[in-house]
């Protein structure tokens, strides 16, 4: 109805209007309730920055989401449930093994001029392994037939949460608490078969934010920058 | 063949069929999922079901849908838990026989079956239905790597590797440990 209603006769450009800066960077939204024309597209655009050796936590959220790398690289994992754990390396090149090596790859290199699909309900992070800022740009499509919940923009933490005060200059987009914090703690331990001070400390709210500081940068395993880098050539134009 | 096809196609699927279960766990329960590969009539309808039983004290894992689903308990009774994405519970309550309840899309759910098991039929709004947990086999923990769960929950490697493993070879239905016998619905 919305939609039908729009006119788009008068635009304007807009940046981000509310930030939420954590240890590692910032989360920047655009209150999409006070511009109609974002309404009208139902679409919700956001700009994430990671600073070097910064995680952006796990989350999954209630829309499609397309993204493009601005600037620096990084490692993007995306989890498809019921799909092989982590990353899986294959040494075939081109035909069959290439093919599945890319249906079974978990952890994805991403860099500049990237763009990046993730389906709703997915859960994704995103880990600036580079040594210069890693910023993306995205929009969700709130008005996705994938999205059954309202026009909001939801992410479903699931670790982490929005530094205090964050939830108010969010506005429309609400952030808070991970989903882990949602649950009884005896619920949760015998759920993943841990202690209860286990469960009790990764519901915990560290109030860090939604971008963690990684002391000593993480080593995991995933197609090394050289690799990526031929395979670019490879693709040409 | 608009009308061959409508009128000769297949409406009916048993939920109830044991053998047709994609889950089984011995001690635990079972679940039938009623999709659009069991049956294609469901494409049209972009609708799905799910039926679930869960043995006494036996656990259904903390996981989410893509859809909506609409649970009507056929059976016994249990605990629930609904969690949205502020880490709000939005729902923390005891359920039996007769009720219905709404659990929206993405919203994160756990239940418990109480001593005398819970059944349960679920309407879902997509024909694909896609369930993704927080423990057992397919856990999304257990397909990140150690290194991102233990700086995500700043945990030690140990406690990331119990996280990740400890129900590692269990499905979406917990059977009941040892120290967990006794009904918390």
């Amino acid at each position: 109805q919305l939609q039908q209603s729009c006119r788009f006769d008068r635009l304007n450009a807009q940046e981000p209007t509310q930030r939420i800066t954590s240890e590692g960077g910032s989360v920047e939204l655009l209150n999409v309730e006070d511009s109609e024309q974002f309404q009208c597209a139902g679409v919700a655009p956001l700009r994430e920055t990671l600073n070097p050796n910064a995680l952006s936590l796990p989350r999954y959220t209630n829309t499609p989401t397309m993204a493009y790398v601005v600037e620096g690289e990084g490692r993007l994992g995306v989890v498809f449930p019921g799909c092989p754990e982590t990353f899986q390396s294959s040494t075939s090149r081109g035909g069959e093994g290439q093919q599945s090596q890319e249906r079974s790859q978990k952890i994805r290199r991403v860099r500049r001029g990237d763009v990046v699909a993730i389906p709703a309900g997915v859960a994704y992070w995103l880990y600036n392994d580079g040594n210069r800022r890693l910023q993306i740009v995205a929009i969700a499509d709130t008005s996705n037939h994938q999205n059954q919940l309202d026009q909001t923009y939801r992410p479903f933490y699931l670790a982490g949460s929005a530094p205090s005060g964050a939830q108010k200059a969010a506005g429309a987009t609400s952030i808070g608490d991970n989903i882990l914090q949602g649950f009884d703690t005896d619920t949760l331990a015998e759920a993943m078969g841990i202690s209860q001070d286990t469960a009790r400390r990764i519901q915990q709210n560290q109030k860090k934010g939604l971008i963690v500081k990684v002391e000593r940068g993480l080593r995991m395993p995933g197609p090394p920058s050289d690799d990526y880098e031929r395979e670019r050539e490879r693709e040409g134009n | 063949n608009v009308e061959e096809f409508y009128c000769s196609m297949r409406l009916r699927h048993n939920a109830d069929d044991s053998e047709d279960a994609d889950v089984y766990v011995r001690n635990g329960g079972r679940l039938n999922t009623v999709n659009r590969l069991k049956l294609p009539a469901l494409r049209s309808l972009r609708l799905g079901a799910e039926r679930g039983i869960l043995q006494p004290n036996a656990m259904f894992a903390p996981s989410w849908l893509n859809a909506h689903a609409v649970m009507y308990v056929t059976r016994g009774q249990g605990r629930i838990q609904i969690v949205q994405n502020e880490g709000r519970r939005v729902f923390d309550g005891a359920v039996k026989e007769g009720q219905f309840l709404v659990i929206p899309q993405l919203h994160a759910i756990a239940k418990q079956a109480g001593k005398d098991g819970l059944e349960w039929i679920s309407f879902t709004t997509s024909d694909s239905p896609i369930r993704s947990t927080l423990t057992g086999r397919n856990s999304v923990l257990k397909a990140m790597p150690q290194e991102v769960v233990m700086n995500a929950y700043r945990i030690n490697g140990k406690d990331a590797r119990d996280l990740r493993r400890n129900r590692e070879h269990e499905t979406i239905i917990l059977s009941p440990t040892p120290q967990h016998q006794q009904p918390r619905a």
